[in-house]
């Protein structure tokens, strides 16, 4: 048994590392700490023309997310960058150059999904560092798999610590977990060390 | 579904109709 | 010690509280809730001409967090109001006219910080009483110092409930941690009692 005194320190620790955006670790692919969305390669956003804005009654434009709420925080259903298909492309600039050492991935939980399923949730994944954007094939930084019966948030350790510091990485989608049509992207976070 | 490696065009994201945000000259104030 | 059912309590408390905007206190600055920022005096906006928005490639302005931010919820690395130097002033009116009682002062926590450290946060502050968004200066209502090795949220008494009402208090910036060139405000909140 535990004291009401323990009780609390355990659940005070928690709060505060959820309030820690749920890692208590720096993402550097945040957009507004400095991260940015240079490309998605040849990725297509899947256009759904559904969500029509008008003014006074006069249709204006169909909005659909753009690739950046990748790298924003904000994750209730919906707010994904879809891409055609099941393969994608991803490339992050991020606030500074790093030794990546752990990746996030985000879905929304079943349990909130109109559908009660996760089919567009990305499946098997690779990172790679890229001297620059335009570099076709960067060092691999490890491949993973998000599972769709995990947790909704998911970190990846890469194999090891790179000798060499990145300020790009392309994030390549390989499957999704059955969605025929589009892949939602709802967050990807990027930890790591500094270089010196 | 797409075969082989990245491809086509790098200004793919400036034809797109979206607001692009880059940083051109180092970290925003945190 | 303590019964599961206990433990469920002190849990459930817990996030109630926390869902509570984590004070459990009406914030009277609050923007969406009727807090308006009225002036800054004389601080400076700190620009750096880094976030570029473009469309279609054709580059349009250079984005920086405006003084509202202070007053808005969003504390994620970046979304905060920055101003040359270590000097700082924000005049804010409130929702309503209140005797101000606390005062909570937010910044990122330092494992978030990119820097590996919060030397843009505020240090030593002072909060005033205005009659109007023109008076030079104000009703003291303390002088508080935001600690650096602190909790993130911190709450800050005034040294007694004010006698007057004030509908307008103004944040004076007095020194920051460290940082050479900029101070970062996430969110100040003013809690109180209404006047009668």
């Amino acid at each position: 048994g535990i004291t009401e005194a323990q009780a609390r320190v355990i659940v005070n620790n928690a709060l505060k590392l959820y309030s820690q955006d749920k890692t208590g670790m720096v993402d550097f692919a945040l957009e507004s700490g400095g991260g940015s969305i240079l490309s998605t390669r040849c990725s297509e956003t899947y256009e759904t023309k559904t969500a029509l804005l008008s003014l006074f009654g006069i249709p204006l434009w169909y909005f659909s997310q753009s690739p950046r709420v990748v790298i924003q925080p904000d994750i209730y259903p919906g707010n994904c960058w879809a891409f055609k298909g099941s393969q994608g492309f991803l490339v992050v600039r991020l606030s500074m150059k790093i030794h990546p050492t752990v990746f996030t991935v985000e879905h929304i939980p079943k349990t909130l999904s109109p559908m009660g399923n996760i089919s567009s949730a990305p499946k098997d994944f690779a990172v790679y560092g890229l001297e620059n954007e335009y570099q076709e094939e960067g060092q691999p930084l490890g491949q993973f798999t998000y599972n769709q019966e995990g947790e909704s948030l998911q970190m990846f350790q890469a194999l090891e610590i790179p000798d060499k510091a990145f300020q790009i990485v392309e994030l390549r989608i390989l499957s999704n977990w059955g969605h025929p049509e589009y892949t939602c992207l709802y967050r990807f976070r990027v930890h790591g060390q500094p270089a010196q | 579904p797409m075969s082989g490696g990245p491809c086509c065009s790098h200004a793919r994201l400036a034809r797109t109709p979206y607001l692009v945000l880059s940083y051109v000259n180092g970290l925003p104030p945190i």
